[in-house]
């Protein structure tokens, strides 16, 4: 199974074009290993990015650097999905009862 | 009866009990039909909602093409439950079962589903496999034949985006699309996905207009508000490629170029705070403003046969 301990959620603002090439450049960093959710498509939209634990610092350096308006939406995404099976198996659990 | 939990997420197993369940409790309003297996031989369910014989005029409704989209299949489940105790009940569901069949598809793609509960919660695509190469996977709603391969869409086969290597490559997509092409009566194509609160119609391959944009504008405005009354969750209206981006090969885009003019796309909570991992006790809430939205159009659909 695969973990994402450590993984955050980003969401990321885009003010204009120029940010959005900055943004899409971040999409073709293929050694950051980021899965986004939604790709940038048009400035009024919010992205939202996993990036792992290693890329963190990489990444919010990159975001900072260019400008670009962020802020963490999942802290901790193992401890989101780990809650989310823990309750899936108690309702379950439920059912049989 | 009370055992099947629909404020949380199911496993496949689950889900298809429940829809097996939802048949044996209806046997008169409600069949589960296999119309076909997936890539890894997983049986793909259909339920029908009829109340009279041969190949009345239909709606299509899709759920969980993209498998980790989970409140697409639960609020898919939330629908089949919700129709069959509506029915007799509900003066609208009532009209619209006694000349007109519904047909539900819960989990559009089973394999991708299994795989995002137990392998990476991520997954989007299929698992299909073609030899040579080494990524896994098809993104379903880049692989039906309108404008295949064309804008919007990935020839990478590591893509999240990848088209396949030809239309209906996918056989979760060519088993709905043999399914509807036999059926020839079908007057509504309505896919549901998630998140970002959208609800979309044609087209999705060119920014183009199609012939119906005012009729279908209109009525998917209607559903939208309907929606928004329950909650006030918002919903920005609009075809695919002004609303999200241009994406060839799209259910819906085949849907309407096949004749069924009233296709539509939902994307439904929420705007990104939780994305794919919106919590259980939302499914609920997410479910019955769905069902409001969905009522209007298959209402309109029902009023304007054709």
């Amino acid at each position: 199974k695969e973990k994402f301990n450590g993984h955050q959620v980003f969401q990321i603002k885009v003010r204009d074009g120029e940010q959005m090439n900055k943004l899409n450049e971040l999409v073709n960093m293929e050694n950051f290993k980021l899965n986004f959710w939604k790709l940038p498509t048009t400035p009024k939209r919010s992205v939202d990015v996993v990036v792992p634990s290693s890329s963190l610092k990489l990444v919010k350096s990159f975001l900072e650097s260019h400008g670009l308006e962020y802020s963490i939406s999942i802290e901790d995404l193992q401890a989101l999905l780990d809650e989310e099976i823990k309750e899936m198996k108690h309702n379950r659990g439920k059912e049989r009862n | 009866n009370g055992n099947f939990n629909y404020g949380a997420y199911h496993s496949l197993e689950e889900l298809y009990q429940e829809m097996d369940r939802i048949a044996s409790d209806y046997p008169n309003l409600a069949s589960r039909q296999e119309i076909g297996r997936s890539f890894e031989k997983r049986p793909l369910y259909v339920l029908k909602f009829s109340t009279g014989k041969g190949k009345r005029p239909a709606i299509w409704l899709n759920a969980g093409i993209h498998s980790r989209e989970w409140i697409s299949q639960a609020t898919g489940i939330w629908i089949a439950r919700k129709i069959v105790s509506d029915y007799g009940n509900e003066s609208s569901i009532t009209s619209i079962l006694d000349e007109m069949d519904i047909f539900l598809m819960p989990v559009a793609n089973p394999d991708g589903y299994v795989y995002s509960q137990t392998k990476n919660r991520f997954w989007r695509k299929t698992r299909s496999r073609v030899p040579g190469i080494q990524c896994v996977g098809v993104d379903p709603n880049r692989n039906w034949n309108a404008s295949f391969s064309g804008e919007g869409a990935s020839n990478d086969p590591c893509s999240e985006a990848y088209h396949g290597p030809k239309p209906h490559s996918e056989i979760e997509v060519k088993s709905v699309v043999d399914f509807i092409q036999n059926h020839g009566n079908f007057k509504s194509f309505i896919d549901i996905h998630s998140y970002s609160q959208l609800l979309m119609y044609p087209y999705g391959y060119t920014c183009k207009h199609p012939r119906d944009f005012a009729e279908l504008d209109q009525v998917a405005h209607r559903a939208a508000k309907a929606l928004a009354s329950l909650y006030g969750t918002s919903y920005r209206v609009g075809p695919i490629c002004s609303t999200i981006y241009m994406a060839s090969g799209s259910s819906i885009d085949w849907a309407y170029e096949n004749g069924i003019k009233y296709a539509f796309t939902f994307e439904l909570r929420d705007t990104g705070h939780y994305g794919f991992l919106l919590p259980a006790q939302q499914i609920l809430p997410t479910a019955e403003e769905t069902w409001l939205a969905l009522k209007v159009i298959m209402k309109h659909v029902h009023h304007h046969l054709y």
